[in-house]
């Protein structure tokens, strides 16, 4: 049996507008540690890992390990019909066949439920090393959002390059070229408004812009962004959600032939 | 030219 209430529902719908169009069908699993997925785009390209700890529900019941195949885009559609405020609950039954979706008005006026068919998913499960990285970036997630925005009008790629000068963002296309240099900034008046680098060593990596794009999606779940870089490694865009968990999103650089 | 590297390139599989 498993039986998860969400009090704080709409954490799940920012999780799957974040990640239906990078990932078609996914595997969630559910744990005593968490309600988590990972999950690659069809280009093999990209890699998405989110959690949500069971500390992040108001009631977890999760009697053993369980897998469950969904279609994210109609997963999607899904959550869309619950409300802003709306209490969302997981209820599937061991050996079922479908997932059953809750939601609940905040002054318990409204109650929906939507069952979903399970569908059986073959995924590849990597294992993602720890690693230390030779820089490290956080900054606004808004700030970052729009950096990739702008340069997606001019360029395909983006060359993420963290010097002791601060984070430079560049593109080039046919009209031309950009730059764009965010500089450590930690004299602000909030702390999610503040732009900090460590630097173990410079370090500069060239991604597909349109992928990077694609994880600013997640940029409604988090007020900062985590930029985790290290030569020959792909890239880790990580959005915090508070104390309840994660998502983040590898991608692997475009290397010189 | 560039090449675009696959994620498993990097990740083993579990």
């Amino acid at each position: 049996m498993l039986e998860l209430r969400l009090v704080q529902g709409s954490l799940l719908k920012k999780l799957l507008e974040a990640i239906k169009d990078l990932v078609t069908d996914a595997n969630f699993d559910c744990s005593a540690t968490g309600f988590s997925l990972q999950a690659m785009d069809s280009s093999h390209v990209a890699l998405v890992s989110l959690l949500l700890r069971s500390e992040a529900f108001e009631h977890y019941r999760c009697d053993r390990n369980i897998s469950m195949g969904l279609n994210l885009s109609n997963m999607a559609k899904v959550l869309r019909c619950s409300g802003p405020d709306d209490i969302i609950t997981l209820k599937a039954d061991d050996g079922g066949d479908s997932l059953t979706f809750m939601f609940e008005s905040p002054n318990q006026d409204k109650i929906a439920d939507f069952e979903m068919k399970l569908m059986d998913i073959d995924s590849e499960h990597l294992g993602i090393p720890d690693t230390e990285y030779q820089a490290i970036v956080r900054m606004p997630s808004a700030e970052f959002a729009r950096i990739c925005k702008d340069l997606s009008g001019i360029g395909d790629t983006i060359a993420i390059s963290v010097t002791k000068e601060g984070v430079k963002f560049s593109t080039r296309g046919d009209i031309g070229s950009a730059n764009i240099v965010c500089r450590q900034n930690t004299s602000v008046d909030k702390p999610e408004d503040a732009t900090i680098i460590e630097m173990e060593e410079p370090v500069t990596l060239t991604f597909a812009l349109r992928y990077i794009n694609s994880f600013t999606k997640a940029t409604p779940l988090s007020n900062q962004v985590t930029l985790s870089l290290s030569s020959d490694l792909p890239v880790v865009v990580e959005y915090k959600i508070a104390e309840m968990g994660y998502i983040r999103f590898y991608l692997a650089p475009k290397i010189d032939e | 030219a560039c090449l675009q590297k696959k994620i498993m390139d990097y990740f083993n599989s579990e």
